[in-house]
């Protein structure tokens, strides 16, 4: 039974016109991982590379094509973790970095804390070697027009992206 | 909301989940992905999850590590994800979704809302889906 790897792409309301290419997004992820595992890397190997996949792919609310904030802007969070030892490591709320997955393996491996946060992840991702992206690299034009569209007085950001009870 | 967690040929296990939060959400607000037993939990002796949702009420339920707490007790790694979400729909009304796998390499994909893409790579066959019930099959 092993190995195995098992990627997701997010719940919630997928509009039928992206539903192809979340699909090939999530089986490209799932092969990604897989071959890393086949290749004798470890676990965690695979799922990082699994999800800066996705976090590459503008159709997943990660990395390039996350949502926006109220202000319009772009702030992410990602966590990783490992069984063997339960290390972990997470960032929360840092913007212009294109892997927060990376920055948050990173967190784990270098660091003694669990989590970095806004202005001091981005300042670890600096003394990491990790390049800054600009925010227009992680914004596209379905994340700015679900931001206008829910900055309507009547708009439920919470159903537009979660849908309707399944 | 992206997410995965795998089991290596030594037996090691392991999870990641990334994400951009929720739509329109304020400055500084932060959800279940980066916190450990919410967005994500691994533990070579019980297995991993990695979650997706409404983080605020993913967080209420510490959705992840009450996942593992029911497969702790012997329930299937689909079973736990069932009651999991379950629970969270029960006690704070809110949908989601995760992937499950235990030691031995069984997993499960299961959601609460009506869609979540997924997919499983094992035994050189690639498994995936995204409506509820879908789960179609190739060889890799």
């Amino acid at each position: 039974m092993l190995p195995v790897v098992v990627v997701h792409g997010g719940a919630g309301h997928i509009p039928k016109e992206r539903a192809e290419r979340s699909t090939s997004g999530v089986c490209s992820a799932a092969r990604a991982g897989y071959a890393i595992l086949r290749g004798g890397g470890s676990s965690m190997d695979a799922v990082v590379e699994a999800v800066a996949l996705m976090e590459d792919n503008p159709a997943f609310n990660a990395g390039c094509g996350s949502v926006l904030n109220i202000k319009g802007e772009v702030e992410m969070d990602a966590i990783v973790m490992e069984g063997k030892t339960l290390a972990s490591g997470a960032v929360s709320a840092v913007r212009n970095i294109a892997n927060p997955v990376r920055l948050a393996r990173l967190v784990m491996d270098k660091t003694s804390h669990a989590c970095l946060t806004a202005e001091g992840a981005n300042l670890f991702a600096r003394q990491m070697g990790i390049p800054e992206v600009p925010m227009e690299s992680l914004i596209t034009d379905y994340s700015r027009m679900r931001w206008k569209k829910n900055l309507e007085p009547n708009a439920n950001p919470v159903e537009c992206q979660m849908g309707k009870t399944g | 909301t992206v997410g995965a967690v795998a089991v290596d040929a030594e037996g090691n296990i392991a999870c990641a989940t990334s994400t951009g939060g929720m739509l329109n959400k304020m400055e500084g607000r932060v959800g279940d992905t980066p916190c450990i037993g919410s967005g994500g939990y691994a533990d070579n002796e019980v297995g991993a999850v990695s979650t997706t949702g409404h983080g605020e009420a993913i967080m209420k339920v510490t959705l992840a590590r009450l996942i593992l707490f029911h497969m702790e007790q012997g329930k299937s790694a689909e079973e736990a994800s069932d009651l999991g979400l379950a629970y969270m729909k029960s006690r704070v009304n809110s949908l989601g979704g995760v992937v499950t796998v235990d030691p031995r390499g069984c997993w499960a994909a299961r959601f609460s809302s009506r869609q979540m893409s997924w997919a499983a790579a094992q035994r050189d066959t690639l498994h995936h889906g995204l409506r509820s019930g879908e789960h179609f099959t190739q060889s890799i």
